[in-house]
């Protein structure tokens, strides 16, 4: 049908406990 | 020397997309990426991922109570299946156990804007999605990373990772066919385009539609602008999808708009970042508005909750508007508020809080976005293939007026809301307001100090 459709999954995301604060997880 | 009863924040959370890698299939969930070009999977050997299996990261816990709210998820997104380490949770890749991987001796090493990153070799095997299958697709295997879930990034070739390891790894510069390549060079899809709604804030699935716009997911003009071409070249140091934001506004519940900016200035809509960074002259032009303080260690401004209800933060990216509700942005803290904008002066971003509102056409091989209001009706698919231009989208009215780079300055320019404004990035009493979101009643600290506000007078730009 020339196009693709993918599920895109809304998860939590998993606090990294190694980290030193909220701020790691903000941005990509 | 006493318990501290901390906060674990809820960071939104990610989108993820399901596929399958190599033969057999390994299953793995990677975060869908439009601020970024190459896919990587974690190598289910690579030692981050040992070591969280072992849990000595939590070995530092014993002095602190940890609190945790569990939501259910339909029954089709999680399976009961118990994960033994945090990063077979999100799948990890084991080249050695696919009969038809095969590495090609390329490194890759990459560096995100949350300074996380991934390191390994690039290699080629079968990835599935449904009943799709991309054979010899190329991707990299990271044996050193401290990110848990692999990532999809689906942004220009121009941003691969294999254009600046030059000076690393002695590598002339190339291009392969990434996720949106490849399924235009398989036959998949027309032209190397994609759609994405997010669906809203509280909704457990959105979609990403390759070659194709889904007219039952968006209101009102599907507007077109162009892709900046600064961030498109080989000599791009932040190569990315840039368009132009003219200019930003607060509408409060009346329909009554308070300007906060009129500069231009190039964003992104990048679905791997949270919430949004914005220039900090146009940031504080909106805290103030909402009479918030700056909180650099929160990335973000500290507001009074009641300030935030009903208001819908609102972007003209060339005659016309996007607007998303300002609770996107909030995380509730204490007895107040957080509005996560942060302010910086490189590198603008709008992320997954402004994006959850918006309905944005990624055109690749036209370098065009085309954006439009996100409608949460639950109509219909209307789906319509793109094959030439995006199929119901037209110029915007400020096509042509595009930011223009000037050496030295990261924005355009223009008026900011009130010329002159409070400075707060400094302000003691609020540097740390999540992570002291609700502290042991016996706890005391110098955050009950007075602190005074700096007040700077700030010129046009």
């Amino acid at each position: 049908n020339s196009y693709v459709k993918l599920p895109v999954q809304k998860l939590a995301n998993i606090p990294d406990m190694d980290s030193q604060g909220a701020s790691d997880i903000f941005k990509r | 020397d006493e318990v501290f009863n901390s906060t674990l924040v809820n960071a939104l959370g990610m989108y993820v997309v399901k596929l399958e890698i190599g033969t057999p299939p390994q299953t793995v969930y990677l975060q869908v990426d439009t601020g970024s070009s190459d896919m990587y999977v974690n190598d289910a050997d690579n030692a981050y991922c040992e070591l969280m299996s072992y849990g000595s990261d939590y070995a530092s816990t014993d002095n602190y109570e940890l609190t945790a709210t569990f939501t259910e998820l339909p029954s089709s997104t999680i399976s009961s299946e118990a994960y033994t380490t945090l990063c077979s949770y999100w799948g990890a890749f084991s080249a050695s156990n696919s009969s038809t991987f095969k590495y090609n001796d390329t490194h890759f090493d990459e560096t995100y804007g949350d300074g996380t990153y991934y390191k390994g070799t690039y290699g080629t095997d079968v990835v599935s999605l449904g009943n799709i299958t991309l054979e010899s697709f190329s991707f990299g295997v990271a044996n050193s990373t401290e990110n848990q879930a692999g990532i999809l990034g689906i942004s220009l070739p121009v941003g691969e990772n294999t254009d600046s390891l030059e000076n690393a790894y002695n590598i002339t510069p190339f291009e392969y066919k990434n996720f949106p390549m490849a399924l235009k060079s398989h036959g998949k899809i027309e032209k190397t385009a994609y759609s994405l709604f997010l669906n809203e804030p509280d909704a457990h699935f959105g979609s990403i539609l390759f070659g194709a716009v889904d007219k039952s997911k968006y209101s009102g003009q599907l507007y077109t602008v162009p892709m900046l071409q600064a961030f498109n070249t080989i000599d791009s140091l932040n190569p990315g999808m840039f368009v132009t934001a003219q200019g930003v506004a607060i509408v409060d519940s009346d329909s009554k708009n308070k300007t906060a900016s009129e500069v231009q200035f190039p964003v992104l809509f990048d679905s791997g970042t949270t919430y949004s960074t914005l220039p900090t002259g146009i940031a504080d032009a909106i805290g103030k508005i909402f009479g918030g303080k700056y909180s650099s260690v929160d990335q973000g401004y500290i507001v009074d909750c009641s300030k935030v209800n009903n208001t819908q933060l609102s972007f003209d990216f060339g005659g016309f508007n996007i607007s998303a509700n300002i609770s996107n942005f909030v995380t509730p803290a204490k007895d107040r508020c957080l509005l996560n904008i942060e302010a910086t002066d490189s590198g603008f971003v709008l992320g997954d809080a402004f994006l959850v509102d918006a309905y944005v056409v990624y055109d690749l091989e036209n370098r065009e976005v085309s954006i439009a209001q996100a409608s949460f009706n639950d109509q219909e698919e209307d789906i319509k293939i793109i094959s030439d231009g995006v199929p119901g989208a037209t110029t915007a009215p400020g096509y042509y007026s595009t930011w223009v780079y000037t050496p030295g300055s990261p924005i355009g320019t223009g008026d900011f809301y009130n010329i002159s404004w409070t400075s707060y990035s400094e302000n003691s009493e609020y540097q740390t307001l999540i992570a002291t979101a609700i502290p042991s009643s016996s706890s005391s600290s110098s955050s009950s100090s007075s602190s005074s506000d700096e007040t700077t007078t700030k010129n046009r730009n």
